[in-house]
């Protein structure tokens, strides 16, 4: 089966599949370019020594068949070697967790979780501007308060006023003197009518 | 089982590509509401964050809001008190001139009487 | 290249989204500390 090893590419920055093959296709290179100069300088020996029967087709054919060779040999040492550094090497181990996702290690929210933390979020925002608010509004009935007052204590000092006007002259209370001031216009009118009897 | 590894890498290949353009899609989403809030910020910051306040009925000051006394009726109240005053102050004043007037008349009758 | 792409996402598109993120909640809160609700008196009528 297929193992994207996205955890390993998360950590290296390549996949370790992409890095053997890397690895296979430079030690490929490397193989056939050695065998190229190894045949060449078989080709020099060759037609170094006098009355050599050896062609140099002959020499690319065994050259061919040793390649053959060597890269089955080499296919086989290096599927080992794949096999242990993918398990060994170039593998992050299950109840490994990378720093990046550490975080997850302690919060880990469901999708409904943290849609909860949002409105919640939202709520609380919510709740802060109506307080706001309040306190606002409370401000505001505290300027009315002030106007009202002003206006009461307006009308208390007028009537303080009054009661010193009529304590100033004498009249402490308007209803006794009220009073008082009937009864003498009575006398007074009596005695006139006495007054204007006798003058007859 | 090659089939099958074929069909199991293109399913993966599907995977990737969608969770590619959903990271970038979420990080877009960051990026325009970290643009767009900083955006309101700066709006908020010129107009002094004046704003229509929401309703405050379900604040923690809901009750003392809700129990606001009616300021205007407790003046105009008053109002009746000083009309009432003046309708007082009116007729004592209309009564000290009749007043007045009759001890002006009884002083002038008895001048003339003595 | 593209199992490359998705964990490089996966590394390094949270510590970019944390950045705007962190960005918008300052903001949020800014406009919070900024906010001031109009609440005018009423006019009271001496």
């Amino acid at each position: 089966s297929v193992n994207p090893m996205a955890y390993e590419a998360q950590f290296f920055g390549f996949t370790p599949q992409t890095c053997m093959l890397r690895i296979y296709i430079a030690f490929q290179d490397y193989l056939f370019e050695t065998m190229l100069v190894v045949e060449s300088v078989i080709l020099k020996k060759v037609a170094g020594f006098p009355n050599c029967k050896i062609s140099p087709f002959q020499v690319r054919k065994s050259t061919e068949k040793f390649l053959l060779f060597m890269k089955e040999h080499f296919d086989k040492l290096f599927s080992k070697m794949e096999e242990v550094l993918l398990q060994l090497v170039l593998n992050i181990p299950a109840n490994v967790l990378l720093p990046e996702d550490k975080v997850h290690e302690q919060f880990s929210y469901s999708k409904e979780q943290f849609q909860a933390l949002q409105d919640e979020i939202s709520q609380l925002q919510q709740q802060y501007r109506a307080e706001a608010s309040a306190g606002q509004a409370l401000r505001a009935e505290l300027e009315e308060q002030k106007v009202v007052r002003a206006e009461l204590e307006k009308i208390v000092q007028w009537f303080d006023g009054l009661e010193n006007i009529c304590r100033e002259h004498g009249t402490s209370n308007l209803k006794e003197s009220f009073v008082f001031l009937t009864e003498n216009s009575k006398k007074l009118q009596d005695v006139l009518k006495d007054v204007e009897e006798k003058s007859k | 089982a090659f089939d099958a590894s074929v069909a199991q890498v293109k399913e993966y290949i599907a995977r990737f590509t969608a969770e590619c353009q959903s990271w970038d899609q979420l990080l877009l989403r960051y990026q325009q509401s970290a643009e767009e809030t900083s955006r309101q910020l700066e709006e908020c910051r010129r107009d002094g964050g004046r704003a229509e306040p929401p309703t405050y009925l379900q604040t923690s000051q809901a009750e003392v809001l809700r129990s606001k006394p009616n300021y205007q009726k407790i003046l105009d109240d008053q109002g009746e008190v000083l009309s009432c005053m003046e309708l007082v102050l009116d007729e004592l004043q209309q009564a000290v001139k009749l007043l007045e007037a009759f001890s002006e008349d009884s002083r002038q009758y008895l001048r003339r009487l003595s | 290249e593209l199992i490359v792409a998705t964990s490089t996402k996966r590394k390094q598109w949270p510590k970019k989204i944390l950045v705007h993120a962190i960005q918008t909640m300052k903001a949020e809160q800014e406009m919070l500390k900024l906010y001031q609700p109009v609440v005018t008196p009423e006019e009271i009528r001496s």
